[in-house]
């Protein structure tokens, strides 16, 4: 553990508490694309699959149970409670292309054979572009809430401070994996756009607006 | 580089 990957969880953390605060605050799911959070939902499942298997630290478990039931959680009561408060129409990306590629990526490229490792690769590489329905229908939107900015602040800089931490963990451990980390660089820049307007649009207390 | 012995990251 260093202080890169820390902080990095502690931002995803955040991400999800700041998600469900809006929720619960507004009592609406405007604004959230639910196609972004089942892909997330569909990303920790596949990822987290050695839960049983693989012991890291109380910490690691917690963690990946608090993401799993979370981003379950999210899509069933956008799914129930929630339904009516968001638009399907302004959510259209098509994420069959996104699973499907995750897919094609992950039997391409991987490290190993084996189920855990392809279900492991196929969510780092379905991650890095589970975003995409969420910042796709901001550009159709042209607009978001200031506490949805935050929370997808928070979820783009805990995927920008890993790739920090496998830089960081190369130099000093010389453990390196290719595959999360190109990934992470993928995410982080798919988030440029946003991260421009939010630094300087909403960190100066103005409506986070696409010019 | 190391062998991935199991993910330790989230």
């Amino acid at each position: 553990m260093n202080v890169f990957r820390l902080v990095a969880d502690l931002m995803h953390l955040a991400s999800i508490l700041i998600l469900l605060l809006k929720i619960r605050k507004t009592r609406s799911a405007a604004g959230i694309s639910f196609k972004s959070q089942l892909l997330y939902l569909i990303v920790f499942v596949t990822r987290y699959l050695d839960l049983f298997t693989h012991w890291v630290s109380l910490y690691n478990t917690a963690m990946k149970v608090f993401f799993i039931a979370s981003s379950g959680y999210i899509v069933y009561q956008m799914q129930r409670r929630y339904r009516a408060t968001w638009d399907p129409a302004l959510d259209t990306f098509r994420i069959e292309f996104l699973l499907g590629g995750a897919a094609v990526m992950s039997l391409i490229f991987h490290t190993k054979f084996t189920f855990l490792e392809l279900f492991w690769t196929y969510s780092i590489w379905l991650e890095a572009v589970a975003i995409l329905p969420q910042l796709f229908q901001m550009s159709r939107t042209g607009e978001a809430e200031t506490i949805t900015a935050h929370y997808l602040f928070a979820l783009g800089a805990y995927r920008g401070l890993y790739v920090v931490n496998w830089i960081y963990r190369y130099a000093t451990e010389g453990y390196w994996e290719w595959i999360p980390f190109l990934a992470g660089m993928v995410q982080t820049v798919l988030y440029a756009d946003f991260f421009y307007v939010y630094f300087s649009r909403v960190m100066r207390g103005k409506k986070f607006e696409l010019p | 580089a190391a062998e991935p012995v199991g993910h330790d990251e989230l």
